[in-house]
């Protein structure tokens, strides 16, 4: 795992909350708003079983820590999309909170009603950039989520050991997460 | 202030593949002291993902397989697990025309895309 340069992280008291929210202007229509949020909520999930951080979906998106939109081209922060593949998304480091994806791309949340050989795995996407909203750079480790690329149709949501110890030397371990329960739930995909 | 330049052109579903087609016939197997019309595109793919920094006198704009553009390939490969060998191999061109995050692999000083809230 690595870290942005400084190792910034949300500096609030441990346990803490952060709040999401999403953009009532920069939403895709392509797939109902509610499929949209259970992607998110199961992402956001994802990093909250294993830090001890909560979040929760904000009530009021302008007031919300972490602001969730979906924008074309050029957006006003100097890194324009580009269309369907290449860049998918980017989000920022602690604690910015911009979370941005493309609104090109043929966002997926279930490949059997998606059958577009360019769809893109909005769960998968999110799970990565949460990284990034957390403090962890791109990884080396091909199996992380913080690898930094994904394949159309692919789908990588669950947390590797690699970024499993970079989170949580960031924010320390969730009380109820241990690594041999991470190997069960492992054996138990496997299988 | 105006947007910086991505490398990559804006394609649409229809013009992917033949853009994937066009990207490996150019430019597969090309190494150090290659001329290849269109390299300009990978320098700046380079420089956009922070494996090419900016240098006094260096041309990003031109189409020639430099020392600077292998020293940037040699780390792309080593920091992303793929094979080091310093020219644009198969494995290689296909890590770069994978879709990834928008966030430069080697972050510089100040990238707008780590800053911090102020």
């Amino acid at each position: 795992y690595v870290f942005f340069p400084g190792k910034p992280r949300w500096a609030r008291r441990i346990p803490m909350t952060l709040t999401y929210g999403f953009s009532p202007d920069n939403m895709i229509h392509s797939l109902s708003l509610s499929d949209i949020k259970e992607a998110f909520k199961l992402a956001f999930s994802k990093w909250a079983s294993v830090i001890p951080v909560n979040f929760v979906e904000a009530d009021d998106y302008g007031f919300a820590d972490i602001k969730i939109g979906f924008y074309s081209g050029d957006h006003g922060d100097g890194e324009p999309f580009d269309g369907v593949l290449g860049i998918l998304a980017h989000s920022f480091s602690p604690e910015s909170g911009k979370f941005h994806l493309d609104a090109a791309e043929t966002w997926a949340v279930d490949f059997e009603v998606e059958k577009s050989s360019v769809a893109v795995d909005l769960e998968s996407v999110a799970v990565h950039e949460i990284g990034h909203l957390l403090g962890l750079s791109h990884s080396p480790v091909k199996g992380a989520v913080m690898y930094p690329s994904l394949k159309p149709r692919e789908k990588k949501v669950e947390l590797s050991v690699d970024d499993i110890q970079g989170v949580q030397s960031l924010y320390g371990s969730n009380p109820n997460f241990t690594f041999s329960s991470l190997l069960e739930s492992d054996i138990s995909a496997n299988r | 202030r105006p947007a910086p330049e991505f490398p990559w052109k804006q394609l649409t579903e229809t013009t992917v593949n033949n853009y994937h087609h066009y990207f490996y016939n150019r430019f597969l197997n090309s190494r150090r002291g290659s001329h290849v019309s269109g390299l300009s595109e990978i320098k700046r793919y380079f420089r956009y993902f922070g494996y090419l920094t900016p240098q006094a006198h260096y041309n990003i704009s031109d189409d020639i397989f430099d020392a600077p553009l292998e020293s940037a390939i040699l780390h792309y490969q080593s920091k992303l697990g793929l094979q080091v060998t310093g020219k644009l191999d198969f494995d290689t061109l296909t890590q770069v025309l994978s879709p990834r995050c928008g966030v430069p692999d080697k972050l510089q000083p100040s990238p707008t895309l780590h800053a911090t809230k102020n």
